[in-house]
Parts: structure tokens; C-alpha cells; sequence
């Protein structure tokens, strides 16, 4: 059970404010515009109409006592900025910033932002790596190109033994379990033999996996 | 090998185009902004001034022969719905669109767009999984109980090796990679330390890894 400060109550900041009550967690949420704070009084339990650029205003509802402090303000890049050095400037331990440009994003980074979201930009990496799946079964994803998949094995290493086939050697991912009706062989060695309608569960690249499929 | 066409070259769109390229797809890139086509001219082998909400020019650069067309225009709310509707007129096999608000979303599915995706909204909620360090940060399933999980370090292996934390004998899951650092070691061994701020890849019934954190 965590304290977060959530300012910045726009689609982005809303919706972190309502999934993190939602896991339990205690969160204040502060927007400058009185109207956005009548809109949700109802759906955040500690929503206030305060400026965080006012570092009075910040003091004064305590946000220096908070672990984690979150600027989502989007359109007034300066206002965005100004409200992470003082959640900084007020001892929040770890301040997370939204940003709409790269450049954005380093400054953040430089005035203390220990993390800066793109929203649009991850999104846009996050969907490629969905649409580009239909030949993975499932996937999990670890960040940058690399991830874990579960697919069908290749009708080329039925019958082959994991040393035989060489998956890292050749395609610099390793095969982390194998899925066979239903149970699951855990980190498989080297002379397992591959079945037919086995279900290969794979780290590495996603450019790798792409190729080897 | 996919083929993709994707309308609307902003952050998401210009993200979304060069992640799948980088994947190793095709991907024809359209903006009805000339300048932006320009910008973009040296980083997208294929990138056309074009406007999506006329169907001869659409038709003309054989849009309808493409698999999957992603329509990523913002503002022009009206824009981003006929690009859609023209995209699945012409026969594009799936068409997934951006919106800006679940109201959009909902009138972007009952047109035919096979998926919508919500960037800002998507966001806020990924954030509060990782940023809720009891929350699993990514999760792929394997049937029944079973999965990967990929969660933050428990604070008490901090600073032990696998072998001392005992992990299999005592939870019955498999740590078959530690995500540390933007980097992954794949199959640590017995003797790997656990550091503070590692992200564990297991591998287990879900029960188990819920007993673990
Ligand atoms: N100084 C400030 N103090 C507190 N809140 C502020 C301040 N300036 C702006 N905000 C609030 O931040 C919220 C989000 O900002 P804005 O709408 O500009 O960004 P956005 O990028 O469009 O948001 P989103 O994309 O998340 O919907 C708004 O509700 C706005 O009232
Ligand atoms: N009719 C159209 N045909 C093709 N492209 C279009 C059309 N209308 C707008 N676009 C382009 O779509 C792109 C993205 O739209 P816009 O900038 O309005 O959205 P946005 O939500 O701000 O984008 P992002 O958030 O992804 O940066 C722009 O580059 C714009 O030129």
C-alpha cells in the first residue's frame, strides 16, 4: 500500500489516479482547474483545486510526505516543469513526469525527474510489437526490442533435439520452457527432443523471434 | 513479413511506423502535410503526402492491398473516422485506429475498426502497474494457473544469491531471467546476487508467484 500525488488530472493523469485506487493504493490528485476537481469529486476520494507551480500551495497539503509524485500536466510545458522541481524541491522521493517531446523529456531528466513517460511514442512502439504478433501465440514485453513469446514450434525442429537445433547459437534466444499438452517443461536441456504441437516459450529480440518463426 | 499502412505521421503514428521497419516490415507511410512528409523523408523509405479522407488518392497508392492500416490522426476527429472507414471500404484486412477518448473509441469500433487504441488512457494505467510495486509489471499466460510474470525484486533477496534464495525449492517458480539495467540475463545461474531495483522474469503458477512477492 503506496502514497502518490498525482497532479495534472488530463486523460493521462486520470487514469493513472483511478488504476493506482484501484490497486489500493492512497492518492492525492490536484488539478488547478476548479471545474476539472467539481467533475471528479465524486470518482477520486482526495481531489483538490491547487496551482503546482505555488510551492506554498504544494507545502501546505503536504506533499513533501509522499513517496512518489507525478507531474501530468500536458499542454503548459513550463507549468509541467515547474511542478516536478518543486515535488523534487519538497522531498518527494521519486517525481515521474509525463512529456509530450523528446526534448521535453530531457530536461525533465536533467531537473531530477527519475522517470518521463511518452505516451504517444510508447504507445506507438507498444502497438508495432502487437500487430507485428499474429505468428506469436502470446507475448510479454520486456522493454526495447526484447521480450518473451510463446509460439508454435517450427515444423523444421520437430524431432530435433535443443542442442541440435542451436536456437541460441543461430538466433540468440533461448528457450526457456517448453509447453506440451498442457504442462510445462521448465529451463528444458540440451537433449530434449521437440514435438510436434509443442508450444516454444522463448526470450530474446523480437527481430530475432520474427525470424526464426 | 508484414505489410502495413499507416495514416497520420504524429508522435504515435511516426513511432508506430518506425518500430515496425525496424521489425522488419513494410510500412507506407501517409500525412496529407507536406512539410511533415519532408521531415520524414530520410528516416521512412516509404512516405507520401497524401489525404486519407479522399478514396481515389487512397485507391491510387493501393492502400486496400495492404493487411493492416493504422490510422493515427489526432485532431481532426472526423479525419481519423473517414480514414478508418475508407481503409476497411477498400478492403484492408484490419484496421486499428488511435482516439482521443472513449466516446471516440466506441464510435470508431461500431464502424468497423478492429481495434482502438487510447494512448494517454493506456498510459496512466501502465504506469500504475509499474509504479505499484506489489502490481505484477508485465504478464504472459500459459493456460490455467500457469505463466511468466515479470515483478519487481522482492525487498528480502535483496542482495542474495538464486542459490540462497531457494526460490524453486521454496515457491516452486523458475527465474528464468533478470531484467536489470535495461539489460537481460537470461538464465542466471545459481550464484547470480539479486540487486535492488531488478525486475524478475518467473515462471510458475500464478498462485505461487502471488505467495512470492
Ligand atoms: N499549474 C498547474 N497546476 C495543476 N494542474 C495544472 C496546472 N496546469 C495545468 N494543469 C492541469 O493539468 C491537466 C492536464 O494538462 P493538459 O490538459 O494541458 O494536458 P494534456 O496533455 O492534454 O493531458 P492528457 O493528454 O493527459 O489528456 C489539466 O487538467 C490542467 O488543468
Ligand atoms: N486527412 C488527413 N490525411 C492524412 N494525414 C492527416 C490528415 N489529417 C491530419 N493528418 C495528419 O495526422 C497527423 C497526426 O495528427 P495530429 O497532429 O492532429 O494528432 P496528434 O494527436 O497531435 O498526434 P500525436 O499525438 O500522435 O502526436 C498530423 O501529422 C497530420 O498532418
Amino acid at each position: 500500500h503506496q502514497e502518490f500525488v498525482v497532479v495534472g488530472l488530463g486523460r493521462f493523469g486520470t487514469s493513472l489516479a483511478r488504476a493506482l485506487i484501484e490497486f489500493g493504493h492512497s492518492v492525492l490528485a490536484l488539478d488547478s482547474d476548479t471545474n476539472r476537481v467539481q467533475q471528479l469529486a465524486n470518482d477520486l476520494p482526495h481531489v483538490i483545486a491547487l496551482d503546482a507551480t505555488n510551492i506554498d500551495a504544494l507545502r501546505e497539503v503536504g506533499v513533501g510526505d509522499f513517496e512518489t509524485g507525478v507531474s501530468c500536466i500536458g499542454t503548459n510545458f513550463e507549468a509541467n516543469l515547474l511542478a516536478t522541481v518543486l515535488m523534487r524541491q519538497l522531498g518527494v522521493k521519486r517525481v515521474v513526469a509525463k512529456a509530450r517531446t523528446r526534448t521535453q523529456r530531457l530536461i525533465l531528466l536533467k531537473v531530477g525527474a527519475d522517470d518521463v513517460i511518452l505516451p504517444e511514442h510508447e504507445a506507438g512502439l507498444r502497438l508495432a510489437r502487437r500487430l507485428s504478433q499474429i505468428e506469436f501465440v502470446d507475448y510479454l514485453s520486456l522493454g526495447g526490442d526484447t521480450g518473451v513469446v510463446e509460439l508454435r514450434v517450427p515444423a523444421r525442429y520437430i524431432g530435433k533435439s535443443l542442442a541440435e537445433a542451436a536456437i541460441r547459437q543461430n538466433y540468440g534466444l533461448t528457450v526457456v520452457a517448453i509447453h506440451r499438452d498442457g504442462s510445462l517443461i521448465a529451463s528444458p536441456g540440451p537433449d530434449v527432443r521437440m514435438q510436434a504441437e509443442d508450444e516454444l516459450l522463448i526470450l530474446g529480440r523480437i527481430s530475432d523471434a520474427e525470424r526464426f518463426v
